[in-house]
Parts: C-alpha cells; structure tokens; sequence
C-alpha cells in the first residue's frame, strides 16, 4: 500500500456524509442502483476503520461528493471517453469523487452484456480508498491497483488494502483479523 | 491502437508513437514534465521510467516495451498519478510496503 504526500487523512470526524450528484449521473441507471452501489463500497471500508459513512440528501455541503462526468469536466483531469480513463479522486480532506460518465458502467454484469462494461462498485470502492486516503498498490489483487479490466470485478479489500486504510485510521473495533485472513485464503484458493 | 510496432521497439530506436507512450508516463507519474524529450526516441530516460513503470505495477521488470507492460498500458485504469511525487530518484521512498 502507499500514501499521499504527506499521508494526508480525514481528522474531522469519525463520520462522514456522502452524497450523489443530482445533475451529474447516467440515465440508463436508476438513482436507487447507484445508491445501492456506492453504499455497499463505502460499508467495505467502514467494516475496517473506524470511520462511519451516511448518506446525505444535501450534496453541496456532503464531506464526499460523487458524480459522473464527461471530458473536461472543471478539475484540470479530462475524461478521455469509452475505456482508457475511468475515474479519479481528491485525497483527503477534499472529498470529491469523479467517475466518467462515458464509460457503460455495470451494477451486475450479468445482466449488463455490453463488452466494455466496468464494474461500477469495482471502480468506487477503488476510488473511496484514494478519498480516504490511499495511493496506488503495487499488489495486483488489491483494490488500489490502479487498472481494472473490462467486465472485472474486485471488490472485496485485500489485507494490503486493509492494512494501508488501518495505517490512516486504525482498527474498527469489530474487525477480525483472523477471520478477514481466512476469508481472504479462501478467495486465493477460489482464484 | 496499434501497440505491435512497440514490441521490436528497443533502446536508441525510434517509433511512431512513443512520443504518446511517454505522455502516458508522464500522466502517471513516471516521466518528469520539465526534462522529458517528448519525441517519438526510446532514450535512457525512457528506459528508466519503463522500469520504474514495470517495478511499480508488479511486471516482470525489462526496461522493454513487452507483452506484459503494453497490455498493462491498454488497460484501464484509475486517472490517479501511481507515483505520488513525480521524482524518480525518490519516488519509492513515498511509498510503504510490507
């Protein structure tokens, strides 16, 4: 695992809101699907760190800010179109989360049968760790390895990405070791 | 869309292209904005960066433009720098591994 400059990390509060855009989504997914999503990625972290994540209706003023955005979109970091690029976000305390709305992103690939489909809650729970505080992981099963094939899904945290979020934050209390190791052999064996 | 021209590509060669190759680095974090030579030569500095590109992603290392490394760059991926400070000589130390 590795850090930003500085290890930056949120000291505000132990819980912080998180928001959709209303404006800035995609059509052919309903707003409940994003949600449901985007609310199982941010429970991967929070079931590590001590750090609780709710929901807020109000997006302005949210900690975290989520939208789906195409080309230039303000940030100085275009969207580049279908593949290549597909998402980025700040490091804390700075909250916002962009993903590119060019992309066909998929809430369960079973149904999505379009080839260059990208795994949505892949892509956010990725991109929730840069938010909380993450850099690229060399460990190409981790969640913070910085590419994701089209079609693939990874989103259960490694111990690599565990222990890079527990270096920011600590242990949530209830975390098991033994058992997240477990659980993570038997993905190894799985693959 | 054409990456098979890279594959013979070695050092002191000249592609069509590299000059992308080295903006995608330098995206990323591996080549320095101020003393890259953004043209289409596979130079040392080149050289250096792909290794850097190769330990960092966890490919075999080659300093080459191989399978490995060039499926590696059409892949998609995060829009985040992999190398947060971009200073090769330092960048690893910005990093902690187990």
């Amino acid at each position: 695992y590795a850090f930003f400059n500085g290890q930056p990390r949120w000291i505000r509060s132990s819980t912080l809101t998180y928001a959709l855009s209303p404006d800035y989504t995609v059509d052919y997914l309903s707003s409940s699907e994003i949600r449901r999503v985007v609310r199982r990625s941010f429970s991967r972290w929070s079931a590590v760190i001590p750090v609780n994540f709710t929901e807020s209706r109000e997006y302005e003023s949210s900690d975290i800010r989520i939208g789906f955005y195409r080309g230039e979109h303000g940030d100085g970091e275009a969207f580049d179109g279908v593949l290549g690029v597909l998402a980025h976000a700040f490091s804390p305390e700075n909250g916002r989360l962009h993903l590119d709305a060019a992309e066909r992103w998929a809430v369960d690939l079973e149904k999505e049968k379009s080839k260059v489909a990208v795994d949505l809650e892949s892509v956010v729970t990725h991109e929730i760790g840069h938010v909380l505080g993450l850099a690229h992981s060399s460990v190409k099963e981790a969640v913070m390895y910085p590419s994701l094939s089209p079609r693939a899904k990874k989103v259960d945290l490694r111990i690599d990405d565990v222990e890079g979020a527990q270096a920011l934050y600590g242990s949530n209390p209830n975390f098991k070791l033994k058992s997240f190791l477990e659980s993570e052999n038997s993905i190894n064996t799985a693959t | 869309r054409n990456f098979a021209r890279f594959l013979d590509a070695g050092k002191g060669s000249e592609v069509t292209g590299m000059s992308e190759l080295k903006k995608y680095l330098n995206r990323f974090g591996y080549l320095p904005s101020s003393d890259t030579d953004f043209t289409d030569f596979f130079d040392d500095q080149f050289v250096s960066a792909l290794i850097l590109y190769q330990k960092r992603l966890g490919l075999p290392v080659t300093g080459n433009l191989d399978s490995d490394t060039i499926s590696s760059i059409i892949s998609p991926r995060c829009g985040m720098s992999d190398v947060v400070k971009i200073n090769r000589s330092t960048a690893e130390l910005h990093s902690t591994r187990r």
